[in-house]
């Protein structure tokens, strides 16, 4: 099984 | 001031199309350089962006920098009172709260004007590191659609695997599974002429599993462009990117589905 990753886990916020 | 002039209404009205289901607000960030949009979506898996250069507007004109905010179902309704050919101008007076829109027929006898509204919108930015992707694929965008429709029929999610010889997109379901190679090609139609053809380009094979309720919902920028870039690395978002004829792009990013 896989889950649906987000995208604030791979780019940081500014 | 914002003045901004576009040849043709049909470029606006396909890229409010194509990012009108994903993003209900965002601001639209003028500057001297063109015109330029990043949201992302509630649930925070998707983002979308564009970029209008401003040498795609005769005349363009922005002495500072500016941010519009927009409420996407709003300008979609009135892009719809726009012909396809009509030419349209964008306009902003320093210090109010209005957009306005003027649409000329192309034999200028009708001119319209439409005023919205623009919301303040606090809008957070992400920075997306400029990096080499593993592998870029460049395919026709309509090919590209009609994969993402038929594998939706199966599973959710579609697990898409580059290597040098092409691309595999396989999605299982409850019910069963399926599968569509691209392989990479260089074809001439019969008239000479080049046809969409699918090149891939890597340093390492990748495989991504992507959710197809997204994918399908970036597709609707495919008549924008006859190509769709997709650039993967490994255990990293997916960028697509569908050039907007030569004045610009949109870009999308989907997160990737991870393993438990």
């Amino acid at each position: 099984t896989s889950k649906q990753g987000r995208l604030d886990s791979f780019f940081s916020s500014s | 001031m914002l003045e901004a002039r576009l040849p043709a209404a049909s470029i606006l009205k396909k890229i409010v199309e194509s990012i009108k289901d994903l993003v209900s607000q965002a601001n639209f960030d003028c500057s001297e350089s063109g015109i330029s949009f990043q949201a992302m979506d509630e649930s925070n898996i998707a983002l979308s962006s564009f970029l209008l250069r401003a040498d795609g507007f005769d005349p363009y004109r922005c002495d500072r920098k500016l941010s519009l905010g927009i409420r996407f179902a709003t300008l979609s309704k009135i892009l719809k009172c726009a012909g396809n050919d009509d030419v349209v101008v964008i306009r902003y007076a320093d210090d109010t709260d209005i957009l306005s829109l003027v649409f000329e027929a192309p034999d200028n006898n009708r001119i319209s004007e439409f005023d919205i509204k623009l919301l303040d919108i606090s809008s957070e930015y992400l920075s997306i590191p400029e990096q080499e992707p593993e592998c870029k694929v460049k395919m026709s965008s309509a090919e590209f659609s009609r994969i993402c429709r038929d594998l939706i029929t199966i599973g959710s999610s579609v697990v898409i695997d580059a290597t040098k010889s092409g691309v595999k997109f396989s999605s299982t379901g409850d019910d069963g599974s399926g599968s569509i190679l691209i392989k990479q090609s260089a074809s001439v139609d019969g008239d000479g002429k080049a046809a969409p053809q699918t090149t891939v380009e890597m340093s390492e094979p990748v495989s991504l599993e992507l959710s197809l309720k997204y994918l399908n919902n970036f597709t609707k920028a495919a008549p924008l462009s006859e190509y769709v870039v997709m650039n993967m690395t490994n255990d990293s978002p997916l960028m697509l990117q569908f050039d907007v004829s030569d004045i610009g792009y949109i870009r999308y990013f989907l997160a990737p589905q991870i393993k438990d």
